[in-house]
């Protein structure tokens, strides 16, 4: 564990409470991509399957636990608590362009062909897009409420942050994972465009509002 | 460097 992957887990941690914080406070998920939260359901139930053989720490374990369980609550929120404040018209990305080339790919490439390794992998590629319905959501109705640009800006940078983190790793623990390396730089390029909008515009008080 | 994967991380 170094620092730049502990900030990246606090951030990641930090985006699910401004997420939750945002639907109770404005009693709504306007704004926000129902697609793109189950995606993250199906990325978290995929890849930490390993609760049930693969024990690592106290630390990871709970975490898992806690990136489960809140992005089922999220759904759950969006489903029914706050059904009528979502706008499926809205969020309309055809999440099977995502998880069919993630199928592919975690089955072409991976470590091992092995039921859970392939899991584990589709995972890593399907994590890495799946912001996309989110972001797509954004580009159409051009603005969003500032609270919701946070939850995306803590979401990007604790992608950001585990690029410095692997660098660490390479040269103190002499270890490096290609797949999830690719997969989180693809990831933390499509935040780009956002970031530069966030920092230019939300950071200085501005409204988040894209060119017409 | 061990091309292992890094199982650890989140």
């Amino acid at each position: 564990m170094n620092l730049f992957r502990l900030l990246g887990d606090l951030s990641h941690l930090a985006s699910i409470f401004i997420l939750i914080h945002k639907i109770q406070t404005t009693r709504s998920c306007r704004g926000i991509s129902f697609q793109t939260q189950a995606l993250y359901v199906t990325v978290f139930v995929a890849r930490y399957i390993d609760l049930f053989f693969r024990w690592i720490s106290l630390y990871n374990f709970f975490m898992k636990i806690f990136f489960i369980a809140s992005s089922v609550y999220i759904l759950y929120l969006m489903k029914y608590r706050y059904r009528p404040t979502h706008d499926p018209s809205i969020d309309t990305f055809k999440v099977e362009y995502l998880v069919g080339p993630a199928v592919v790919l975690s089955l072409i490439f991976n470590y091992k062909f092995e039921f859970t390794e392939i899991l584990w992998t589709f995972s890593i590629y399907l994590e890495a897009v799946a912001i996309l319905p989110q972001l797509f959501m954004l580009q159409r109705t051009g603005e969003a409420e500032t609270i919701t640009t946070h939850y995306l800006a803590a979401l990007g940078a604790y992608r950001a942050l585990y690029i410095p983190n692997w660098i660490y790793r390479y040269f103190t623990e002499d270890v490096v994972d290609p797949i999830a390396i690719v997969a989180g730089l693809v990831q933390t390029g499509l935040y780009l465009d956002f970031f530069y909008v966030y920092f230019t515009k939300v950071l200085q008080g501005q409204k988040f509002e894209l060119p017409a | 460097p061990r091309r292992s994967p890094v199982k650890d991380e989140l």
